[in-house]
């Protein structure tokens, strides 16, 4: 089972 | 003050058109060096970031830096109502709340000025960390929007596989399945350079969306690591590019 990922996983807010 | 002068507006139409599918509202960061954007869509899966160099203007002119927040699908009506080979010079005063659009016909004949309300957005930008992609593959931007369309037929999901040997997509759905591969071409429209084979799963209708950004350039530019999200490229001229990034899906 996948499930979609989160940009906010990947990329900090600056 | 901000002043852009473009000697053709088509090259507007299609940059607008590159990123309105997926923001209906986005900031402009202008500064001496150029315009400047970064945003994600609503529901965090992919993000957006253009840059253009200050030389791609005829006339560029940006006292201090200056954030003008757009709705992009306003920016989009205006810009229906010019023609392509209109050049077209965006104007804003500092602390404006409006930013204006002034068209000029190619014969110099007739020229139609608009004002578009800008918006205060309260925008975040996020570190975007070096990444050392494992594959790097270009090809024509035609071909990747075609695969990208044919394969969404069959499924939500969209599986990229990349390794020396090509790049592999695949979709599985239920009435079938797709595969779809590209090897490296000796005419060069196709490349691949692959330091790791990379498998990675992504929603298809995302890479469909990105494929609005085709008019722009001939060649797209698609970099994958394992586990981080897909990097897909589109030069804009010489003066810079529009990248898009999209989270992969992950196995529960």
């Amino acid at each position: 089972v996948t499930s979609q990922g989160n940009l906010k996983d990947f990329f900090k807010p600056k | 003050m901000f002043e852009a002068r473009l000697s053709s507006t088509a090259l507007l139409k299609k940059i607008v058109d590159a990123l309105k599918e997926i923001l209906h509202q986005s900031t402009l960061d202008c500064s001496d060096s150029g315009i400047q954007l970064q945003a994600m869509d609503n529901s965090h899966v992919s993000l957006v970031s253009m840059s253009l160099r200050s030389d791609c203007f005829e006339k560029y002119r940006c006292d201090r830096n200056l954030s003008l927040g757009l709705d992009l699908r306003s920016l989009t009506k205006v810009l229906k109502c010019a023609s392509g080979d209109d050049a077209v010079t965006i104007k804003s005063a500092d602390k404006a709340d409006k930013l204006q659009l002034s068209f000029e016909s190619a014969s110099m004949d007739r020229t139609a000025d608009y004002e578009l309300r800008l918006l205060n957005l309260d925008q975040e930008h996020l570190a975007i960390p070096e990444t050392d992609y494992a594959c790097v593959v270009h090809m024509p931007a035609t071909e990747f929007a075609r695969i990208c369309r044919d394969l969404s037929t069959f499924s939500e999901s969209v599986v990229i596989a990349c390794t020396k040997d090509g790049i592999k997509f695949s979709a599985n759905g239920e009435m079938g399945s797709v595969n779809i591969k590209l090897s490296e071409t000796s005419k060069g429209d196709v490349s691949v350079q692959v330091e790791e084979p990379v498998t990675l799963s992504f929603a298809g209708r995302y890479l469909n969306t990105f494929t609005r950004a085709t008019p722009l350039s001939e060649k797209v530019k698609i970099s994958m690591a394992p586990e981080v999200p897909l990097l897909v490229e589109y030069p804009i001229e010489d003066y810079g590019y529009i990248r898009y990034y999209l989270a992969p899906k992950v196995d529960e």
